[in-house]
């Protein structure tokens, strides 16, 4: 019975992420992969920023709007800060979809998202990255690595960690199934600043961490280290957002450019 | 903790609500 219990979890894990997310792994990758009959549109100088921005992501630059006249760096910030807000309502929704986490304390809900969402954004991210770049306005677009990195500093720091990371990451070879779990597991985590249940999340993250490795034993039978390596990368990806924070900070202080109300929340005495 | 995110509480008790982008 405790086996099938488990199995539950985690299909309604999964289920609540194939739910809230617009893009995933198979999605990712069948686009990347170029087996769809309409490919991206690439983004790789200024040009073609432009002309992505008048079709592609017209709605989030507001093509008519305030942006209009900024410079390309403040104008991609921003359409990295649109997509940010829209994955942490999408976050938000799967998190709440994960058995138990709503009858846990309100207060600990909001902070086991303001600590988690950031690190499980970045774990997702990389699967929409392959080496050369990343997809963008879900899917119809890909920008390229070397575009991001010729940008002005500070914003060409902004993406290359992560690409670094999901290097890596990716050479993992999960599947939805697998990042299901690992995104609930970055989620309910006991060690959060400041929360004021911890037993109960606990028990939450034991079951969903000892899901996550029975899970991976399963599906990557060949990998009998997956699960401990994936354990290190929740250490790699809390680093990650630890710098990205403090970028965004310097870009607050030192660039013009605002900041949405919801990643405010979230970044105010983080770290 | 509520009151300093407003939104992010917003979000939990409430699906239907739209975050302005």
């Amino acid at each position: 019975p405790q086996l099938a219990d488990q199995k539950t979890l985690a299909r309604q894990i999964y289920e609540a992420y194939l739910k809230n997310f617009s893009m995933n792994k198979a999605k990712a990758r069948t686009i990347l992969t170029g087996k769809t009959s309409n490919p991206p549109f690439v983004i790789h100088d200024m040009e073609t920023l432009q002309l992505a921005e008048q079709t592609l992501v017209a709605k989030m630059v507001g093509s008519a709007g305030a942006l209009k006249d900024r410079e390309a760096e403040v104008r991609i910030f921003h359409c990295c800060q649109c997509t940010s807000v829209e994955t942490v309502t999408e976050l938000t929704e799967f998190a709440k979809s994960v058995p138990g986490f709503s009858s846990l304390d309100l207060n600990d809900q909001v902070t086991l998202l303001k600590y988690g969402v950031y690190e499980a954004l970045f774990a997702m991210l990389a699967s929409s990255m392959n080496k050369d770049g990343l997809l963008v306005a879900y899917g119809s677009g890909f920008i390229t690595r070397e575009f991001l990195k010729s940008l002005r500093r500070p914003f060409s720091d902004m993406m290359e960690p992560k690409f670094q990371f999901a290097m890596k990451f990716n050479a993992l070879e999960l599947d939805d199934s697998d990042l299901a779990l690992f995104v609930a597991a970055i989620i309910c985590c006991g060690d959060r600043p400041g929360l004021v249940n911890v037993s109960h999340i606990e028990v939450m993250q034991e079951s969903i961490v000892h899901i996550l490795q029975l899970h991976l034993l399963a599906n990557h039978p060949d990998d009998a280290f997956l699960f401990p390596k994936l354990l290190q990368k929740l250490a790699d990806l809390r680093q990650l957002v630890t710098e990205h924070a403090q970028l965004v900070q310097e870009i607050k202080k030192t660039e013009d450019t605002s900041l949405h109300p919801l990643l405010q929340e979230i970044y105010r005495d983080m770290y | 903790l509520k009151e300093k995110h407003k939104i992010l509480h917003r979000l939990l008790q409430n699906s239907t609500s739209p975050v302005e982008l």
